[in-house]
């Protein structure tokens, strides 16, 4: 464990928690996509596995269980409990077309061809692409409410300091995982864009607004 | 052949 990875989870779980929250509070998942989160509860179905076959510390094991029992429950809030505020008309990427490439990306390059290895590297590259939806609905309504803004602010940087701590575990432990990386870096160059505006609007009060 | 380190990231 480094410092940029200890941050890079911890502000995963800020990205979580701040969604739940804001669903809740608002008793809404108006500016959410529910596409995105269905994509990020199969990342961790499909990368979490292990929790059934080997025990890493508690910390790996207790994070996993709060991130896969969280996606549910945002999945499940924005489908069945506040079901009727879900923005159906705007969040229409078809996950098919990341599911089915990720699927057969994972098949093709992989570090092995077994089936914890393959859930791991199609959870790897469907995770740096699940943020499209939500993106997407983002260009497609023109705004993001503020609390939006601040979670994709946190789910991106948790990625982009996972690189950092790829680039520590290869400078202090000469071990690196191409895979992730690659696919990391995909992840964190797809929120450049928000990163942006984010920084020049959002920090100065203004409403997230993409130029239309 | 050194065990692959296992996967002890999130």
């Amino acid at each position: 464990m480094n410092i940029f990875r200890l941050l890079g989870d911890l502000s995963h779980l800020l990205a979580i928690i701040i969604l739940l929250l804001k669903i809740w509070k608002t008793r809404s998942c108006a500016g959410i996509s529910g596409k995105s989160q269905i994509l990020f509860s199969i990342v961790y179905t499909a990368r979490y596995l292990d929790l059934l076959t080997t025990f890493i510390s508690a910390y790996n094991t207790v994070m996993k269980l709060v991130f896969i029992v969280a996606s549910y429950a945002t999945v499940y809030l924005m489908y069945v409990r506040f079901k009727a505020t879900y923005d159906h008309n705007h969040d229409t990427f078809r996950i098919e077309f990341l599911l089915v490439p990720c699927l057969v990306l994972a098949f093709l390059i992989n570090h092995e061809f077994t089936v914890m290895e393959i859930l791991w590297t199609f959870s790897i590259y469907l995770e740096s692409v699940a943020i499209l939806p939500q993106l997407f609905l983002v260009s497609k309504t023109g705004e993001a409410e503020s609390i939006t803004s601040h979670y994709l602010f946190a789910l991106g940087s948790y990625r982009a300091l996972y690189l950092l701590n790829w680039v520590y575990r290869y400078v202090v432990e000469s071990h690196y995982e191409l895979i992730a990386i690659v696919a990391g870096v995909v992840q964190t160059v797809l929120y450049c864009d928000f990163f942006y505006l984010y920084i020049t609007k959002v920090l100065k009060g203004k409403k997230l607004q993409l130029p239309a | 052949v050194p065990a692959e380190p296992e996967k002890d990231e999130l």
